[in-house]
């Protein structure tokens, strides 16, 4: 969802 | 992934290259802030806590393993391999004027009131302004080394690049992050100043020195 999308940013 | 980000992923490995570069190979890491440097590992490493809890990517793990590595192994050899040479006396930086705000804006403003949501907020929050101890440093001496410049170059065009990113990221993904947009944006406003600097100076081949 949106906090992966968000943790997959460095 | 697109371009921007992939560029700017590179720009901050390089950006630390550069510093560990420079400090092995001086055997000194005069003009560099211990400070921002001891900020910048509480960044990494309550960002990435994440590693133990979801696997996104082979590149997206070794990338935050380096990252937290590279940080603890410059405070390593800044307060103990070459101690000697760290120029304390001019990193006089107050780092709780930006902990202590960042935490409560932390606690405040996030996606979720869960610990990893909080340190991951907080530590968007205190990579933004991680190298003001820096900067601060840098006003305070006057000067930086070239290479030093160049370290400051790549480390401010990383989250420059992420802009970009998260515009092609907002237009073709329908994606954004609003907190991590507000202090990416303050956070390269902050290096505009040097930017200016690096560019009519660094580049024509002159050193850094702050006009008086």
């Amino acid at each position: 969802g949106e906090a992966l999308m968000r943790h997959d940013e460095l | 992934m697109n371009v921007f980000r992939l560029a700017g992923d590179l720009s901050h490995l390089l950006a630390i290259i550069i510093l560990l570069l420079k400090i092995w190979k001086t055997r000194s890491c005069a003009g560099i802030s211990g400070r921002s440097q001891i900020l910048f590992a509480l960044v990494y490493t309550t960002r990435y806590l994440d590693l133990f809890t979801n696997f996104i990517s082979l590149y997206n793990s070794v990338m935050k393993v380096f990252f937290i590595s590279t940080s603890c192994a410059t405070i390593y050899l800044m307060y103990v391999k070459f101690k000697a040479t760290y120029d304390h006396n001019h990193d006089t930086f107050r780092i709780g004027f930006l902990l202590i705000p960042v935490t409560i804006l932390g606690l405040l403003i996030n996606h979720d009131f869960t610990p990893l949501e909080v340190l991951w907020t907080f530590s968007i929050y205190l990579e933004s302004v991680a190298i003001l101890p820096q900067l601060f440093m840098v006003s305070k001496t006057g000067d930086a080394e070239t290479i030093t410049s160049h370290y400051l170059f790549c480390l401010g065009l990383y989250r420059a690049l992420y802009i970009f990113n998260w515009i092609y990221r907002y237009y073709f993904e329908g994606f954004y992050d609003l907190i991590a947009i507000v202090a990416g944006v303050v956070q390269t406003v902050l290096y505009c100043d040097f930017f200016y600097l690096y560019v009519t100076r660094v580049i024509k081949g002159k050193a850094l020195k702050l006009p008086a």
